[in-house]
């Protein structure tokens, strides 16, 4: 089937679109409820004055994520995917034209929750995170291996649970670089700040490397 | 596309199995780490001398959840689906003659971590258990909806975790309940124990409506 084909001819010309006006994109994936949406409310509000920031949010049903991302300020536009497991490169491209992000923007594109079929969909991004929660167990690059492979940076989020979960960094770290040897990792808490330094540093780094 | 058609018929088939040999088979679907196997263990530890029960695992990659059923001494099948995002009626045909479970059995069926697909998918199952964690917050239900419309029971798991999350049960359930009046609900902790009675007397009443 041509679908993975069109799709990557799509995302080419996304990808264009974004190099031609040194837009930093990322897809942001995971589990649904891994804290996607809660990362990137404490994100915005840290960066929004240093950075122009949107927002391409995907979900099956409901505006439930973007309402809580415009609440910071920041442009955002919901895709519902109906019975859709995944955001495709030309939903993207109609989104970008919605937003009309200005140059050398930051544009996030947070998926929809779902380990797996994501991985196949190329959006025409520069970098794409997963984001795995200590609550959901270690053994999740191993048992979902397509979508740790394509990711460049793998975030292990709730790491303020870590004392009431038997979750092993060290184990869920060997078991992505089993999958992937070059993905990079960040630990932190997305509601008490733990290692929002080093991400936010990461971000800029990543948005330096575009101009 | 053909594909639900074609797996609605097979379906039909497997249901027919079930039925002739007073086989109860259950559905079990979450997102990822939610805690089915972990269930799964401690409900066979628990009924494994007065029920004889069957488990087919689904998974992308690994047999680690099989290996985890295995020790609890039930018998048990892996299917990894590589690619694909949700187990087939096709595929539980083939396990179902891998397995010949005896009449009058229980047979879980842990499919792929995986809000969104599976719901399409009837399996031939006499029930679908979707499983939510409270780490995951309590919008699911309305931005996934076609897995809890199309489920009869919402487990409620990691009630452990209740103290340490901003996760409310009421609302949980009203937001399932306002995509599928008829779903009932049990809270438990798989790790604790706590509501495991209501879940074991919940499967005795189905087990027993088979015969
Ligand atoms: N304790 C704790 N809870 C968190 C953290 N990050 C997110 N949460 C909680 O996890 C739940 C889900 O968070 P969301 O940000 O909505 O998750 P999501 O990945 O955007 O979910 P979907 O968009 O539905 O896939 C909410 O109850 C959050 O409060 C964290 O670092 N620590
Ligand atoms: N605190 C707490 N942790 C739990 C509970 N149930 C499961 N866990 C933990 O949650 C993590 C994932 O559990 P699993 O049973 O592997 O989840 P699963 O739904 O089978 O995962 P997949 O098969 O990969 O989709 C593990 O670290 C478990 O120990 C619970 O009731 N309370
Ligand atoms: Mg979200
Ligand atoms: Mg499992
Ligand atoms: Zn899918
Ligand atoms: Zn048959």
């Amino acid at each position: 089937r041509d679908i993975l084909g069109k799709n990557n001819r799509s995302a080419k010309h996304n990808r264009f679109h974004f190099e031609e006006a040194g837009i930093t994109a990322l897809n942001l994936v995971s589990s649904p409820g891994s804290g996607k949406t809660t990362l990137l409310e404490a994100t915005l509000k840290t960066i929004k004055h240093q950075q122009h920031c949107y927002v391409i949010e995907g979900d099956q049903q409901t505006t439930h994520d973007a309402d809580r991302i415009a609440a910071t300020g920041c442009e955002v536009v919901q895709i519902n995917t109906g019975k859709g497991c995944h955001l495709d490169a030309e939903m993207i491209h109609r989104a970008l034209h919605q937003l009309n992000p200005q140059p050398h923007a930051l544009v996030f594109i947070e998926n929809v929750g779902n380990l797996v079929c994501p991985a196949m969909f190329d959006l025409g991004e520069k970098a794409r995170v997963a984001i795995i929660s200590v609550t959901e167990g270690d053994d999740k690059p191993l048992k979902y291996p397509d979508m740790f492979e394509s990711s460049q940076l793998c975030i292990i989020n709730k790491i303020d649970l870590l004392p009431y979960v038997n979750f092993s960094v060290a184990r869920a770290k060997a078991f992505a670089h089993q999958v992937n040897p070059k993905i990079e990792f960040i630990e932190l808490s997305a509601t008490s700040g733990q290692g929002m330094d080093e991400w936010l540093a990461w971000l800029n780094n990543l948005v330096n490397a575009s101009h």
